[in-house]
């Protein structure tokens, strides 16, 4: 199937994000469906930047491309407009950013992370908390009842959302576009709730095996060594180098994804976060 | 201020705890060939140590999960103001001589629930609802028997895992947890929720999951109740983060079920502040793309 898919659409055809691509992300998911040794997660997390940053690069530099052509051709009709070309401004909220947390289970170090985000402002707009249209009580009872009604319709089950929309029904499943009057949230521009800054943890568990050991050879009895020896440390924060992270706006995400697309030496070290700083190679 | 004169102060911080896989039958000086669980060491690298080597293929030792929950208590429980916690909280099926079972799974998931409950909770009030640090727990693929397979409620395991949240889950939307183990708290009430999404319905793993298109499939369901569900967020002008154990990858979610659920978090971009997920142990970030999923959808029509 992959095979036949690639010869027919091109091993990158447009916009074309085969799901095929990220095939070892399931076999490395399944192979540890019976324990939790790590397997091909380099070959995954290159499938990631692959299928991923390296496509929104792409997209963002022909965007940048096209916009330079276009401002170069214009340069001479309007010399005002000649500003540094933004790449791919007003283009980032297609996207929606996703994260996937390192774990607690050594599959490699233990670790978990603490997100911080924006709450000035809050104090004063408190007081519309009691401003509630309904309770929530009542919107439940009436999902219920709004739910049993969308499921006693007519099943469909040929054809999907084609038949349901030839018989002129709506498929519920799928949202509507959002509303054009209604702002970006949290996630586009700084405002409320906005997410500005997270810190990585982790548990270097050779260094605590290492102060764990030297700890009982210090005479200390089991729980105080263990006390001695167990901490979490930060491993590093999303304002941290080599890739500092100003905010953790979806485009400083979609920024970071460019950067790494292109940089090596970038890549290397998110790959090195990415598996906890354990060392871990395929 | 909050409603019955009781106040919270905020600290513009939260905790993302995911895939804690605690194993009871993990032994110090075991052997890691035999997981950990029996054995003498061939030598030094093949012997389990008190709280894990990276790696290595063991789950985690009991004490590795009470230190790494102690030391959340001593260092982070006054800095947060919430807590999400992603699931997996039972060790992998990968012992013949100890198979797994689903007495073993509950009692497990619910001791950790309590373990929660007993480090968040506000010590001076009797409700055990009153919680000084929400926790929005969601379901991992080992927190079910079988392993993957989880349907809609009610069934006995969403009635078990009903009676293990029932602290953490909102009064009011019991009901309609036992039905779809999906539900959302409110962690500044009125204005910020943190939804926790029964992405097992998604899975393409759970050999109950076939697409999204059929109205028996349960992921119709949960995205039905998800539609509902942030469009009244959106009434009320709330913000909301979304989280659950699986995440929304194509090789993760059945193919429509990925577009279908890449849509809501992309039409709802006004109220949604971004998607916290575990299962993969890695940290890294995906870009959803809507555009594709709108031409994936439009061309499946």
């Amino acid at each position: 199937s992959k095979a036949f898919n690639e010869k027919k659409n091109g091993e990158f055809g447009d916009d074309d994000d085969s799901d095929d691509v990220l095939d070892s992300a399931v076999e490395a998911s399944d192979a540890r469906i019976m324990g939790a040794k790590p397997v091909n997660k380099v070959a995954y997390i290159e499938k990631v930047r692959e299928t991923y940053y390296n496509k929104i690069a792409s997209k963002a530099s022909s965007f940048a491309s096209r916009r330079s052509r276009k401002k170069h051709k214009n340069k001479n009709k309007n010399d005002k407009n000649n500003k540094k070309p933004t790449h791919y401004k007003g283009k980032v909220d297609r996207y929606s950013i996703v994260t996937v947390a390192g774990s607690v289970i050594p599959t490699f170090n233990p670790a978990f992370r603490v997100w911080e985000y924006n709450i000035s402002g809050l104090e004063s707009s408190c007081s519309t908390n009691a401003m509630h249209t309904q309770e929530w009580g009542t919107f439940f009872d009436n999902l219920e009842t709004k739910i049993e009604q969308d499921l006693m319709e007519e099943e469909n089950t040929f054809g999907w959302a084609g038949a349901l929309w030839r018989s002129g029904k709506i498929d519920k499943t799928i949202p509507s576009r959002m509303p054009t009057d209604l702002p970006l949230g949290p996630a586009y521009t700084p405002q409320l709730f906005t997410p500005t800054r997270f810190v990585q943890y982790y548990a270097d568990l050779k260094d605590i095996e290492r102060k764990y050991s030297q700890a009982l050879d210090d005479g200390l009895n089991e729980e105080e060594a263990a006390a001695k020896a167990f901490a979490y440390q930060v491993e590093y924060s999303s304002d941290d180098a080599p890739y500092p992270m100003k905010s953790l706006l979806t485009k400083d995400y979609i920024d970071l994804a460019v950067e790494l697309a292109y940089n090596e030496t970038l890549w290397t070290k998110f790959t090195e976060r990415a598996f906890l700083s354990s060392g871990y190679d395929d | 201020q909050l409603s019955g004169g009781k106040s919270k102060t905020l600290r513009g911080r939260f905790l993302h705890i995911t895939d804690i896989h605690p194993d009871p039958f993990y032994k110090t000086g075991t052997s890691v060939a035999q997981m950990c669980h029996r054995g003498k060491p061939e030598d030094k690298s093949d012997r389990a140590p008190r709280f894990g080597t990276a790696m290595n293929g063991c789950d985690s030792s009991m004490d590795l999960m009470e230190y790494t929950l102690k030391w959340v208590e001593d260092n982070l429980r006054d800095q947060i103001d919430f807590v999400v916690w992603t699931g997996d909280n039972i060790r992998h099926d990968n012992d013949r001589r100890n198979p797994r079972t689903e007495s073993q799974i509950f009692d497990l998931n619910a001791q950790m629930a309590q373990r929660f409950e007993k480090i968040f909770r506000n010590p001076d009030n009797i409700d055990p609802r009153d919680f000084d640090v929400e926790v929005i727990p969601s379901l991992g693929n080992n927190d079910v028997f079988p392993h993957n397979l989880f349907s809609l409620g009610p069934t006995l395991q969403t009635r078990e895992l009903t009676n293990m949240w029932s602290n953490f889950v909102p009064q009011e939307q019991q009901r309609a947890f036992a039905r779809g183990t999906s539900y959302f708290v409110e962690v500044i009430p009125g204005k910020l929720a943190v939804l926790s999404i029964e992405t097992l319905y998604l899975y393409k793993a759970n050999p109950l999951v076939d697409t999204c298109n059929s109205k028996k499939e349960p992921g119709y369901q949960l995205l039905l109740w998800l539609g509902y569900v942030l469009e009244e967020l959106r009434s009320r002008n709330m913000k909301v983060w979304l989280t659950g154990h699986v995440p929304p990858l194509p090789k993760n979610y059945d193919g429509n079920c990925f577009h279908k659920y890449t849509l809501w978090t992309n039409e709802y971009r006004d109220i949604i502040i971004g998607g916290l997920y575990g299962h993969m142990n890695i940290d890294h970030f995906i870009p959803l793309d809507a555009k594709k999923s709108w031409k994936a959808i439009e061309k499946s029509n």
